[in-house]
């Protein structure tokens, strides 16, 4: 057995993990606050037999995988009018940090 | 040393708390969510000496192993009285989810 | 790589949060509570390289330490006034449980 430790963002949280159940995967979840930007984060602990260790990973990565959204950021009207129009921006979201650690023992009471 | 991980039910901690500090036990209490019910529960971090593995187990399947309590499900009285009696049900509680791992190092500062 | 579980005080974890940041190092942050004192406390999760393992220990070491700080306890004025003087009291704050486990696999996604 072996514990998946995986920091992912809150956005991408519910849909990691109804996947996850779909797939008859435990999981429970942590919420968490990232050290750098003070903002939370979820963290969930997955304990998953030796031989679906590759299958929870490649849902983790399907789908936290780094990707590009556009949102809107105000952007100052030219001249000083003080309005503010909405510009569309391209950002990065997603992204997981993810620990597996061995599971000397376990146990369902 | 070992890292025991239990997922228990709100139900059960405190009484498995104090259990736990009565044997002279290490315990840091984490509150968590069920991937599946979606419903809040409790995750125990307890740092054990190698040789009281088996004895703080014991401690949490004693505590924690699954009973029959007798519940009040409200049920619609015959007719459609818009009534509703109180009707006895059995249901299951307690269970533990307990992960153990292996600890390089520990180290009190 | 080794997963760092630092158990610490409120108190001291803004400190160290931001003094493992400085050195580059990857935190996150859980809310969670003493098993003996029901008190609230702060436990961090810190993923680093085996290389890096015993300069982290040593910052924790650095911020955590135990020491002596001077709190005032209300002490009751001779005779029974009912009035309360503020009375230099030294208490030992700081401290961590430190537990070190090994990462078998570690993923950023
Ligand atoms: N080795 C590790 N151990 C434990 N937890 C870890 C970890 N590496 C990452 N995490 C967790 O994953 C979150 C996202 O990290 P990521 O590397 O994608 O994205 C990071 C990274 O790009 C940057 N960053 C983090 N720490 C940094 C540092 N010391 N110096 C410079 N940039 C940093 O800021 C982003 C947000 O970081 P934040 O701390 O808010 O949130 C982090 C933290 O909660
Ligand atoms: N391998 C694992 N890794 C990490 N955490 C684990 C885990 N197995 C169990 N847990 C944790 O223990 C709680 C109780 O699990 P239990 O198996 O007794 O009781 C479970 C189980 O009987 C059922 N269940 C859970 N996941 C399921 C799934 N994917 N498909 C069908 N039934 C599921 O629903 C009950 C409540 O689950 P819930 O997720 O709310 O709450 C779970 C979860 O927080
Ligand atoms: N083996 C272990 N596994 C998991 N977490 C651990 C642990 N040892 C310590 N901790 C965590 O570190 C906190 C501080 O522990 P410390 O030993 O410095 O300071 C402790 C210790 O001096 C004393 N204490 C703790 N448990 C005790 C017990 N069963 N009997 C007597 N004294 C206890 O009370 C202080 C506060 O304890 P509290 O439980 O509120 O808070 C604890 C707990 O959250």
């Amino acid at each position: 057995m072996k514990l998946i430790i995986a920091v992912v963002q809150d956005e991408d949280s519910p849909r990691l993990i109804s996947r996850l159940m779909k797939s008859g995967y435990g999981v429970t979840k942590l919420a968490t606050t990232g050290g750098f930007l003070r903002a939370g984060n979820t963290t969930l602990l997955i304990g998953v037999d030796d031989g679906k260790l590759k299958d929870a990973m490649d849902i983790i990565e399907n789908v936290c995988k780094c990707r590009k959204q556009v949102a809107t950021a105000p952007t100052p009207m030219a001249g000083s009018t003080g309005m503010y129009v909405p510009y569309p921006v391209e950002v990065t979201v997603g992204g997981a940090t993810v620990f597996v650690v061995d599971v000397e023992e376990f146990r369902k009471i």
